[in-house]
């Protein structure tokens, strides 16, 4: 239900987004199927890739549930950003707001008003 | 205005480095960018203290209440720009090595200051005047929205959809005139962003994003720093 569906292509630009079929032949079910066994690989993967331990056998079952979510994350996100390459990181095991807290850091702030302001530079030649 | 740029090609950026799990990134932007100034005053490039803005800057920001920087519970680059003018300077990252929390109590040693900052300026939402200022003044501190960093692995980022609330600091290092995008079989100019995640996130730790709109923010808080030109003790 995410924004994918909000994504409005605009087909008068001369961008000609692909349209690509993203089930497989064997319907939702098969493409459900596919997605949990590809989860787990993924994740044993991810695992050794990052060196990751979880303390307690509920951890890593949660861990593990977060994972699979962020692929579907990074799923969507190649959807909406297909210029880039979306996928497994080291942080597919934090939901979004643990990344937030402990990867950003910025405060959500307007510059200072008070800072001083570049002079304009030329820009041609 | 060359047609692609990257400080890198100059020696003015240290290596990548990595904030750990510490809303530190604002010291890391901050950082960069007087890195790259220092470079640009001195020709030496020497990697210098996050640490110590993370444990001694508590610089707040005049006009909105609790904008204070606050170590690994984030902060501003401007306010770290302020804070640096003020105590005089950073130590060398060696000398005040970097730990990746904010709960040790602040070491300066004034004896020690390898950069100092004569002033710093910020530049207008204009990406003309932002690569002009990258060309001149070095790498610039930038304010970006990270929600399409988490899953970043590499390429040009151009999302249809990105809000332009911004909450991770980076530095702007260069820029690019074309990044191939598959999907649309069209080139598109990009920024080259230094992130503070290691190396093993992203193209070895950068971040290409494409310009034109400021797309996820990039453009909106851009600050410049010049830096002193100091003798190491």
């Amino acid at each position: 239900t995410y924004v994918v569906s909000a994504v409005v292509y605009d087909f008068n630009s001369d961008e000609d987004p692909l349209i690509r079929q993203v089930v497989p032949d064997g319907g939702v079910e098969q493409e459900t199927d596919n997605h949990l066994l590809n989860a787990e690989h993924h994740f044993t993967l991810f695992k050794s890739k990052y060196g990751k331990t979880y303390a307690t056998q509920e951890e890593h079952d949660y861990r593990m549930g977060v994972f699979k979510a962020n692929l579907l994350r990074a799923k969507r996100n190649a959807l909406l950003d297909p210029s880039a390459v979306h996928g497994v990181t080291k942080f597919s095991d934090l939901t979004p707001s643990e990344f937030r807290q402990q990867f950003l850091g910025l405060k959500p702030l307007k510059l200072p008003a008070d800072a001083q302001k570049a002079p304009i530079l030329p820009t041609d030649n | 205005l060359p047609e692609d740029f990257d400080w890198r090609d100059h020696g003015a950026v240290t290596g990548v480095k990595d904030q750990g799990s510490c809303g530190s990134c604002w010291s890391f932007s901050a950082v960069g960018a007087l890195e790259g100034a220092n470079y640009l005053s001195t020709g030496e490039l020497v990697s210098l203290s996050e640490q110590q803005l993370v444990d001694c800057d508590h610089e707040c920001d005049p006009e909105q209440y609790g904008a204070c920087d606050s170590g690994c519970n984030g902060g501003l680059m401007t306010s770290a720009f302020e804070y640096t003018l003020k105590a005089g300077g950073l130590e060398r990252e060696e000398d005040y090595p970097y730990t990746g929390n904010d709960r040790g109590p602040c070491k300066f040693d004034k004896t020690k200051i390898a950069a100092s900052v004569s002033n710093f300026s910020v530049v207008s939402v204009d990406e003309d005047q932002i690569a002009a200022n990258l060309v001149k003044h070095g790498p610039l501190a930038v304010g970006i929205n990270a929600a399409f960093m988490q899953t970043y692995m590499g390429g040009v980022s151009c999302p249809y959809i990105c809000f332009r609330s911004l909450d991770h600091g980076v530095l702007l290092v260069g820029y690019g005139a074309e990044g191939y995008a598959p999907i649309r079989f069209k080139n598109k100019p990009y920024w080259i962003i230094k992130n503070s995640w290691g190396a093993n996130w992203g193209e070895d730790g950068y971040y290409r994003i494409c310009r034109g709109r400021n797309v996820c923010g990039v453009d909106s808080m851009v600050s410049t720093v010049a830096a002193l030109h100091t003798k190491s003790q």
